[in-house]
């Protein structure tokens, strides 16, 4: 419940009331506000105290595209691995269901077979002009945020199918995609697909090839960064 | 809504 003197309090200047209404049709301050209730009754339950945030969250830069990539699918996945859902597309606040409804909307097919046949994704991808140009309003946010990759939904799809059951999938042609784009990011892809299952504990407060990790440690005068080790491991040298 | 139940809201909120 609200605390009555200080909801009297807001009460007894109304402009400042409106003022503060207004403010939070700001979604950037509105996420920031509502998060930072959020995180205050966290801790509260949690018993935690010092630091407002105490570590629950943090930054990673991403200092390329396979990792961004990797980060992207660790989000995507986190449902799935955290073993609540039973497959990444039942997951319920990612944007991969978005995704997913983008792609289903643009080539008039269902999931299923997306993730299962080839022809298909050619015929996707010759729809993807005529998309372009009638947009399905439904899933826009997801459209706006497509582009921090440089490759379309259709083989970011494959690459998460790759990193999420890849077992199953053996050498198939979503493999030989993933793979050969994988490889074109620099990466081993077997490699590359353990730390986008294990991302935060993979890199610390950078994640990259060990060059950019090497540069970025020599711009903040660190003598070397956490997940250099991991850096070395997975891209090509 | 009005001014009571969004005084509440931000009250909830901040």
């Amino acid at each position: 419940e609200a605390d009555a003197e200080r909801v009297r309090e807001l009460l007894s200047d109304l402009d400042e009331l409106h003022r503060r209404k207004y403010l939070l049709t700001d979604i950037s301050i509105f996420m920031a506000r509502w998060e930072e209730a959020v995180a205050r009754r966290a801790n509260k339950v949690e018993d935690k105290k010092g630091r407002f945030w105490e570590g629950r969250f943090h930054c990673q830069k991403l200092l390329d595209t396979a990792s961004i990539l990797a980060a992207t699918i660790y989000v995507e996945l986190n449902p799935l691995l955290a073993n609540i859902v039973e497959l990444p597309e039942y997951s319920q606040y990612t944007s991969l269901v978005k995704r997913l409804k983008l792609v289903h909307l643009a080539s008039g097919h269902s999931m299923e077979h997306l993730m299962d046949s080839d022809k298909l994704e050619e015929q996707a991808m010759l729809k993807e002009d005529v998309e372009n140009q009638s947009s399905p309003k439904l899933v826009t946010n997801v459209l706006v945020c497509e582009q921090f990759l440089p490759f379309g939904r259709h083989k970011y799809l494959k690459v998460l199918d790759y990193v999420s059951r890849r077992k199953r999938l053996g050498k198939s042609s979503t493999t030989a995609t993933a793979e050969k784009l994988l490889v074109r990011l620099g990466v081993e892809p077997d490699r590359w697909r353990k730390t986008a299952s294990t991302f935060e504990e993979s890199y610390r407060l950078f994640a990259g090839s060990p060059e950019l990790l090497s540069q970025t440690a020599v711009e903040k005068k660190k003598r070397c960064l956490h997940g250099m080790r991991t850096a070395r491991y997975v891209y090509h040298p | 809504m009005d001014d009571v139940e969004i005084a509440k809201r931000l009250v909830r909120l901040y």
